[in-house]
């Protein structure tokens, strides 16, 4: 792990006066290393060394713990921090229904994380509307239908129509007409660089006015995460992430790309298939799985 | 990238960031990064441009390494038996899809399994993606034993006669033991039908996944041995140079690539354009 590594390289620090930019030099390195192995981006490594640096130069070197212990605590801090330090709630809308917008690359799980969604909303006292935008993928809709019927919360979906902004915008008739007061728009998986597609989802966003599109990332991504989040931020425009998979063994320095490069809140977890998989986003969980 | 000019600490620099970016990882990186620097030296190199060249030769050499596996024999079993494994919504089914398809502008009988009894809508997937390749499909209900189903779609194909047998199973995490498990048993029980079987153990992984993918090929080739990876989803921005890392530790090669969500987007892996493709 990297405490055990850097416990090594800075063993000879302790009580030794202030860290400073010579001493730290091969304990950042170590941190580098522990980062890029994480799957933090290159770029987004460098910036972060140089913020660590910042905050650890000229701090006194505690005989209370090793120099090692030191660096370590300012590393998890400062990516806490950067990762946003408190969970940031679904911003819900006074007047419903309140739409969410989920987006994201193919196979990232958009479609049982909408689902997940739902059922979240409902236990806190909810009524939620899935809607089955993604009219590419075979069988896309009948996923989403087996889902909710496995959950007992209603779909929308027009097995007519091959127009997810159509779709899309009829669903609010729907939601107003059930009394249902959130949607929770699933859409196709795309490329960042398919222009046509994030058109498509540009218009989506500019006829229903989601108070929330969530950039729905594969907790294992690795150095294109920030490429694809960018993107996804410029292009569409985002205001938070759920981060997926995160009951494998990926590192998850993604999520420290994503947050960094496009400011916007990780808000929620997936943990796992089942659809009670689902939790709020914590900073420092991840961060420890970052530093291993 | 960096390409002319003299061979300074800049040129380094630039090409340890090159590969870390596209996936290759810490410890692949500096090894090509130690290698190039002795070969700056030892050839007597002067200009960037010569180091790249260098590099990219170095690259094709090491992803055009055959296999370890008795490839050719494999090959002429009938059926020729393909189990398709890997982690969840990397494009298992959809490459599925698009090896069946491929088969079958050759001429072949193909049947396709249905073993993801798992995942909402998974057999109705495939459903809709046989047909359209003009596979034979195999399935049971949603429920059932994935081995079940495997044995059953071998029983058919030998049966009938068929070239070549596609297994899709359910996406799962590698750090899953008794889902691995699961796949132990597809692979046990297609042996009591045909003790060669399965010829290919196929792991589809997602061009955009990062150092994990080790572990998936670390564990996955544990518990299975796997016999050859397909690339997926490299239409993106992603470089999967994490391929290479797993060449150097598993000895594991590349077969396919896929680039796209089409019948037809998937080709055999050329590693030179896969190795210029990392430096563009
Ligand atoms: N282990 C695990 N699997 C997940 C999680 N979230 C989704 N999955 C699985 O990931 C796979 C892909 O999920 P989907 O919901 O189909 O993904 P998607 O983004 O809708 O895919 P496209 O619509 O094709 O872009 C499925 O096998 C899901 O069960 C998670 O948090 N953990
Ligand atoms: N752009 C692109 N998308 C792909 C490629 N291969 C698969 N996809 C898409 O990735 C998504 C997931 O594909 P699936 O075939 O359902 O993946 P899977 O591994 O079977 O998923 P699970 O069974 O849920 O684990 C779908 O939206 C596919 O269209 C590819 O090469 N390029
Ligand atoms: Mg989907
Ligand atoms: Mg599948």
């Amino acid at each position: 792990s990297l405490s055990e590594k850097l416990q090594k390289t800075l063993r000879n620090l302790r009580g030794l006066g202030k860290l400073s930019e010579k001493n730290m030099k091969d304990g950042l390195r170590d941190v580098r290393m522990a980062l890029l192995e994480a799957d933090v981006n290159y770029k987004v490594v460098k910036d972060f060394i140089g913020h660590v640096q910042d905050k650890a130069l000229g701090r006194e070197v505690l005989e209370s713990i090793t120099p090692g212990q030191q660096l370590v605590k300012v590393v998890y801090d400062e990516l806490v921090r950067m990762m946003g330090k408190e969970a940031e709630p679904l911003r819900l809308s006074s007047e419903p229904p309140t739409v969410i917008m989920l987006i994201g690359l193919q196979g990232s799980g958009k479609t049982t994380t909408a689902a997940k969604l739902a059922r979240s909303l409902r236990t806190r006292g909810h009524q939620p509307l899935l809607v089955a935008a993604d009219v590419y993928r075979p069988a896309a809709v009948q996923q989403l239908i087996v889902l909710s019927e496995q959950l007992g919360i209603p779909a929308y979906s027009d097995e007519n129509s091959n127009d997810p902004v159509g779709i899309c915008r009829d669903s609010v008739q729907h939601a107003r007409r059930s009394n249902r007061d959130v949607l929770i728009l699933d859409t196709a998986g795309r490329l960042h660089i398919n222009d046509e597609l994030i058109e498509e989802l540009r218009r989506i966003r500019e006829i229903l006015h989601p108070h929330e599109v969530l950039l729905v990332a594969d907790a294992m991504t690795g150095q294109d995460a920030v490429n694809v989040a960018e993107q996804f931020h410029s292009r569409v425009g985002i205001t938070g992430v759920i981060l997926t998979k995160l009951d494998g063994d990926a590192r998850g320095g993604a999520a420290l790309s994503i947050k960094s490069v496009t400011g916007q809140p990780i808000k929620f977890a997936g943990i796992g298939e089942k659809l009670d998989a689902f939790e709020v986003f914590h900073p420092d969980r991840v961060a420890s799985r970052i530093l291993g | 990238v960096l390409r002319k000019g003299a061979i300074d600490e800049d040129v380094f620099e630039e090409l340890e960031a090159t590969l870390i970016q596209a996936d290759m990882g810490v410890k692949t990186t500096h090894q090509l990064v130690e290698k190039m620097r002795e070969r700056v030296k030892s050839d007597r190199l002067t200009d960037a441009e010569q180091l790249y060249t260098v590099l990219e030769e170095e690259l094709v050499a090491l992803m055009s390494q055959p296999s370890t596996d008795a490839h050719s024999a494999v090959q002429s079993a009938s059926p020729h038996v393909a189990l398709v494994i890997g982690v969840n919504g990397v494009g298992k089914t959809t490459t599925i899809a698009k090896l069946a398809h491929m088969h079958r502008l050759d001429g072949k009988k193909v049947v396709v399994a249905a073993a993801d009894t798992f995942r909402a809508a998974a057999i109705e997937q495939l459903e809709i993606w046989a047909q359209r390749a003009g596979a034979d499909i195999v399935k049971h209900k949603s429920g059932a034993d994935p081995a079940a189903v495997a044995y059953d779609a071998l029983a058919a194909a030998i049966a009938r006669k068929c070239d070549q047998v596609i297994i899709d199973t359910a996406g799962r995490l590698h750090t899953k033991t008794n889902l691995m498990e699961e796949l132990k048993k597809i692979k046990r029980v297609l042996g009591k039908l045909d003790p060669s079987a399965p010829h290919e153990v196929l792991m589809v992984l997602d061009a955009t996944t990062g150092q994990n993918a080790l572990s998936q090929a670390r564990l996955f080739t544990e518990a299975l041995g796997v016999t050859g990876i397909i690339l997926t989803k490299l239409d993106g921005t992603a470089k999967g140079g994490i391929v290479v890392a797993i060449h150097q530790e598993f000895g594991i090669p590349v077969k396919f690539i896929g680039v796209g969500e089409s019948l037809d987007d998937l080709k055999p892996f050329a590693p030179t354009e896969f190795v210029k493709a990392l430096f563009e």
